[in-house]
């Protein structure tokens, strides 16, 4: 039955799919050719979604500084000497993604953790 | 996240998951929702690996992610990953590793190296059970045959638990949110319970992409964090990614 205070919950829902009720579309879909360099292989990802990565980069960014500017300068000088330690071909492509967004790698890396790191 | 993998009556396995992330990484006070979240929408697309032109894996990602999440190897096998939350958690993993101990692996470049090197879903399971990782989750697993279908509880060493369905017992799915099987979810993040209760719901005799979109589409389970929904049919090698909106009155997580 529904519950209206917190936690929200409602009855089991019917006839959804593929309803947009609630969703907002479907994403596109793109080729990750595993023939390529590593370093290019997210290129033609990155022409379409490298603006989307910055603004959601930058508003971590903007919530870690609030934390404590310090950490933003962190990221910048010591994750990048991670990226090299990292197993082929991920080292690579995460340079590639940097290069091909103008985002600092370290902060390319930054993104990559996430889930390793919220599991506290 | 949700994860499930369900059998219907004539042994096709189907593979879903919803992806919740961004929790208390920023509120967006005018429109009630996560800022991270929110950012994620956008960044969510679907990737073909392709290898001398033909398709070898496909999976969700977020643009920028180069790991990966929710994936399949048409014809073999599909998996997910959920975050498990425990205190010997990720980010003594990551330590570790900086400080030179770089034998786990990263638990998502291990999913994709699954997909990429692992032929049959017994292979896979065996690499996502045995191999060292950085950070505790959750690996769910669905094969291309009846019974196939699997909750890998991992923790940074080891294999915690082994939890796999059995449809000739009547337990024709397996649903993993973030919490182990085997304990309660707590009282404040149960979406464990109505997700159950909704695909008990349905019954096997009438499991198929739309009727486990509903029991994702269902609040709390669907909550503001969720990001996408993803339906995979290993055997058809079909996968569907729907961006996600929870619309008030709706959970925060």
């Amino acid at each position: 039955t529904c519950q209206d205070v917190p936690p929200y919950t409602e009855d089991c829902q019917h006839g959804m799919y593929p309803s947009k009720a609630r969703s907002t579309g479907v994403p596109p879909t793109f080729k990750i050719n595993l023939d390529l360099d590593p370093q290019i292989r997210w290129n033609e990802v990155m022409k379409h979604k490298g603006a989307n990565v910055k603004a959601m980069i930058d508003q971590v960014k903007k919530l870690i500084s609030d934390v404590s500017p310090q950490l933003v300068d962190l990221v910048n000088k010591y994750l990048p000497e991670i990226i090299e330690k990292l197993p082929a071909p991920y080292d690579a492509e995460i340079l590639g993604i940097s290069k091909a967004t103008g985002i600092e790698d370290g902060e390319i890396l930054l993104f990559n953790i996430f889930y390793e790191v919220f599991t506290m | 996240c949700t994860s499930i993998v369900a059998q219907d009556v004539g042994g096709t396995l189907y593979h879903a998951r919803n992806l919740d992330f961004g929790l208390f990484m920023g509120w967006d006070t005018k429109n009630h929702t996560w800022l991270i979240a929110e950012y994620l929408h956008p960044l969510v697309v679907n990737l073909d690996f392709t290898r001398n032109g033909t398709t070898v894996y496909k999976t969700v990602n977020f643009a920028g992610y180069i790991g990966v999440l929710t994936g399949m190897k048409p014809g073999v096998f599909s998996l997910t990953l959920n975050e498990r939350f425990n205190v010997n958690g990720g980010y003594i993993g990551l330590i570790e590793w900086i400080l030179g101990y770089r034998k786990a692996h990263w638990t998502s470049f291990l999913t994709r190296d699954a997909l990429e090197k692992s032929n049959s879903y017994e292979e896979a399971v065996d690499m996502l059970s045995n191999t060292e990782i950085l950070a505790p989750v959750y690996y769910i697993v669905g094969g291309s045959k009846p019974g196939q279908g699997a909750i890998i509880t991992r923790d940074r060493q080891s294999l915690t638990n082994m939890y796999s369905m059995a449809p000739d017992k009547g337990m024709w799915y397996v649903l993993e949110t973030n919490y182990d099987n085997w304990t309660d979810p707590p009282f404040f993040d149960d979406r464990r319970t109505p997700g159950k209760k909704c695909l008990s719901g349905v019954g096997n005799k009438k499991v198929d992409f739309q009727t486990i979109y509903d029991v994702l589409s269902t609040k709390p389970v669907l909550n503001q964090l969720t990001t996408y929904t993803a339906l995979m049919q290993v055997n058809k090698g079909t996968l569907e990614t729907y961006i996600r909106h929870c619309p008030h009155p709706c959970w925060a997580w």
